[in-house]
């Protein structure tokens, strides 16, 4: 099975 | 003061359709460059970033930074209000609690105006890096959204796999599975019906279905739509608006646990 991962995973915040 | 005009009315109802199924509210953060909107759904599983530039508007004055945060369902109720060839202006006091939209009629005998308060939104901003991405797909926007309606129909996935020859989606479930196989167009008359692929390295990689038919709601904004991949880094599906700018999503890959 494939999971969704958040998106904010890959960016850092500001 | 922030005071913004566009004759055409119908980009911003265009723009509205193309975020409000993702986003409940939203943040417009207005400068003296244009006007910027980012906002991850409430899911987290996407980012809209949205830029509307100043020079594309035909008149523009932002004398201080205001960010506008709004409810878009609100805001969907006003546009409807404004007809598609009336010529619309935003305008906000400096720290002003409330935005005034107001739609003239081509030929000036209608003058309406709205006015929406704000809200107070919390927001986090993601810096997104500049990347050079494996595959650069371009296809018309109408294709991508037909394909995206089409696989949802077999499985809550969609596989977009990349080489030089071609772009192929695929999806499988229940029922049994569908691909679809986009060639590069060999001679290219009309560019707005052109497939497009530049390829550093071929990718293929697992998105939801769900997400990407959200997106399709920016399909009327623009004749192509841009794809671009690369190994375990979110997809960017972007879409141009007119002269005035672009709205991209980002939607991170479903990977294996």
């Amino acid at each position: 099975t494939k999971n969704q991962s958040s998106i904010s995973t890959y960016f850092e915040k500001k | 003061m922030f005071e913004a005009r566009l004759v055409q009315s119908s980009i911003f109802k265009k723009v509205l359709e193309a975020i409000k199924e993702l986003l409940n509210e939203a943040t417009f953060d207005c400068s003296d460059s244009g006007i910027q909107l980012q906002a991850m759904d409430s899911s987290h599983v996407s980012l809209v970033s949205l830029n509307l530039r100043s020079d594309g508007f035909d008149q523009y004055r932002c004398d201080r930074n205001l960010s506008m945060g709004i409810n878009l369902a609100s805001m969907t109720k006003i546009m409807k209000c404004a007809g598609n060839d009336d010529i619309m202006t935003m305008k906000a006091q400096d720290n002003a609690d409330s935005v005034t939209f107001m739609f003239e009629s081509p030929n000036q005998e209608k003058m309406s105006d709205y006015e929406m308060k704000l809200m107070n939104l919390d927001q986090e901003h993601l810096g997104i890096p500049e990347t050079d991405y494996s595959c650069v797909i371009k296809l018309p926007s109408a294709e991508f959204a037909r394909i995206c309606r089409d696989l949802s129909q077999f499985g809550e996935s969609v596989v977009i796999s990349c080489t030089k020859e071609g772009v192929k989606f695929s999806a499988a479930g229940d029922i049994g599975s569908a691909n679809i196989k986009l060639a590069q167009t060999a001679n290219v008359d009309k560019e707005d019906e052109a497939v497009s692929i530049e390829m550093q390295e071929k990718v293929s990689l697992t998105f939801a279905c769900r997400y990407l038919n959200y997106f399709t709601k920016a399909t009327p904004l623009s004749p192509q739509v841009c794809l671009s991949m690369s190994a375990e880094v979110p997809l960017v599906v972007e879409y141009k608006i007119g002269e005035i700018g672009h709205i991209r999503y980002y939607l991170a890959p479903k990977i294996e646990e």
